[in-house]
């Protein structure tokens, strides 16, 4: 994971 | 952490209070959807997986993510044990297939990578777009609804509208963007636009929430 920049969103 | 992003989530902490505060007050879950909050445990269970598998991201998302799995829960609890009596199924009967089905569909074909985590992540994305249509299709048949109800569904439409703004600022400030997260949220805000002209030009002049006939 760690792609895409929602992942450190809720 | 941005502004929008901040104030879009308590927006989100905001309407789990209120629909908390709706249901313990009035002791009633009438003119809520069962379904609706199902899908938000099955979207916030999908999508903050992460924090079991050893994803730390920073200590506020960590609390958020277990207050939002936690406090859907205890919605569902309240809905079908405690007041269970004072819910209407035959008001819920949208097809939630049609909501579930789709966003799998989109998950396995939009997704940034082939794993089971990073599918789970897009399907959730993609199933919280749409998973407050439940809830619209009994205020489009009740043509009613109560105040504070509808106060529950503007905070939350809030909260994903206030990410909108969130990721034009990321993107001028880190350059990057995420297509998914994106596109999902514009679909999810668009979804709101009929009940919020209704919300600004009833509910918040004072007068009750009203659908024309």
């Amino acid at each position: 994971t760690g792609k895409g920049r929602g992942k450190d969103e809720l | 952490m941005n502004i929008f992003r901040l104030f879009g989530d308590l927006a989100h902490l905001a309407s789990i209070f209120i629909l908390l505060q709706k249901i313990q007050v009035s002791r009633s879950c009438r003119g809520l959807s069962f379904k609706t909050q199902v899908l938000y445990v099955v979207v916030f269970v999908s999508r903050y997986l992460d924090l079991f598998l050893g994803t730390w991201v920073s200590f506020y998302n960590t609390v958020m993510k277990l207050f939002f799995i936690g406090s859907s829960c205890y919605i569902l609890y309240l809905m079908r044990v405690q007041f269970r009596s004072t819910y209407d199924p035959t008001l819920d009967t949208f097809r939630v297939e049609y909501l579930v089905g789709p966003s799998l569909v989109l998950g396995l074909l939009f997704n940034y990578s082939f794993t089971f985590t990073e599918i789970l992540w897009s399907f959730s994305i993609f199933l919280e777009s749409v998973a407050i249509f439940p809830q619209l299709f009994i205020l489009q048949r009740t043509g009613e609804a109560e105040t504070i109800t509808t106060h529950y569904i503007a905070a939350l439409g809030i909260y994903r509208a206030l990410y909108i703004p969130n990721w034009i600022y990321r993107y001028w400030t880190e350059g990057s963007a995420d297509p998914i997260a994106i596109v999902a949220g514009l679909v999810q805000t668009g979804l709101y636009a009929d009940f919020f002209y209704v919300y600004f030009t009833k509910v918040l002049q004072g007068k009750r929430f009203e659908l024309p006939a």
